[in-house]
C-alpha cells in the first residue's frame, strides 16, 4: 500500500458516498445512468469472487464487501425507491458494444485460463469502459447537476491515482500488471474531456454545460 | 501468460 493507491481508494469511496447523497437528498436519480451503475455491480461481483478463496488483508476484504454492497444498494435506489425519477429513454448506450469486446479481450489477455483469472481480467476491461453510458448520457443532455459532476470527478480521480501507484510499485517492488495498467490508462483517458470542463467551469463556480 | 499475479489491488 502506498499513498497513491490509498487516496485512490478513498476517492473511490467518496464517489459512492457522493452519489448516494445526491440520490437520497434530491430524492431523484435524474442524470445518473442506470446502465453504468449496473456495469459497476458486474465489475465488482466478477472481480471480488476471490473474497471466498483468498485473503489479502482486513482493509482489502472490508473494501470489497463495501463496493459490492454499495453498488447493489445504488441499483436498488434507482430501480425501486426512486424508480419514477429514472428516465431510461436518455440512457440509450448499447451495453453489448461494451460487454462483447471485454469478453473477447479477457479471453486473449489474462493471467491464466481458469474462471477466476478470466473473470478478473474481464472485470478490469469492463471497469475501464463502464463509465461510457454515463458520459454518453451527459453528452446527450449537455448539462449536469453540480453534485453529479463531483461524483464523476471523484470516480475519475480514483483510477488516475492508481497510475502513480503502479509507477511507484514498479520501482519499489518490481511489480508490473500490464492488464491493469493498460486498462487503467484507457479508463483515465475517457475522463479527460470531462475533467477539462470540470476544472474550467464547475470549480470556477459555473454550471456544468457542454457547448451545443 | 500463465503466471497469476497476486490480486492485492481493488
Amino acid at each position: 500500500m502506498n499513498i497513491f493507491r490509498f487516496f485512490g481508494d478513498l476517492s473511490h469511496l467518496a464517489s459512492i458516498f457522493i452519489l448516494i447523497h445526491k440520490i437520497t437528498t434530491t430524492r431523484s436519480c435524474r442524470g445518473i445512468s442506470f446502465k453504468t451503475q449496473a456495469l459497476y455491480v458486474t465489475v465488482f461481483v466478477t472481480r471480488y469472487l476471490d473474497l471466498f478463496t483468498s485473503y489479502v488483508s482486513l482493509y482489502n476484504t472490508v473494501m470489497k464487501i463495501f463496493f459490492i454492497a454499495s453498488s447493489c444498494y445504488i441499483l436498488y435506489l434507482m430501480r425501486v425507491r426512486y424508480r419514477p425519477t429514472n428516465d431510461p429513454s436518455i440512457d440509450t448506450f448499447r451495453l453489448e458494444y461494451l460487454v462483447g469486446p471485454c469478453v473477447v479481450l479477457a479471453l486473449i489477455f489474462n493471467y491464466g485460463y481458469n474462471p477466476t483469472e478470466l473473470l478478473w481480467s474481464f472485470s478490469i476491461f469492463l471497469e475501464s469502459v463502464a463509465i461510457l453510458p454515463q458520459l454518453f448520457m451527459l453528452q446527450r443532455t449537455g448539462e449536469a447537476e453540480t453534485i453529479t459532476t463531483h461524483y464523476l470527478a471523484a470516480l475519475g480521480a480514483y483510477r488516475a491515482l492508481y497510475i502513480p501507484n503502479w509507477i511507484y510499485r514498479y520501482f519499489s517492488e518490481g511489480y508490473v500488471d500490464p492488464i491493469s495498467v493498460t486498462a487503467g490508462l484507457v479508463q483515465t483517458g475517457l475522463y479527460l474531456d470531462f475533467f477539462y470542463v470540470y476544472f474550467t467551469k464547475v470549480l470556477q463556480g459555473q454550471k456544468f454545460e457542454l457547448p451545443a | 501468460s500463465e503466471s497469476s499475479l497476486p490480486k492485492d489491488e481493488l
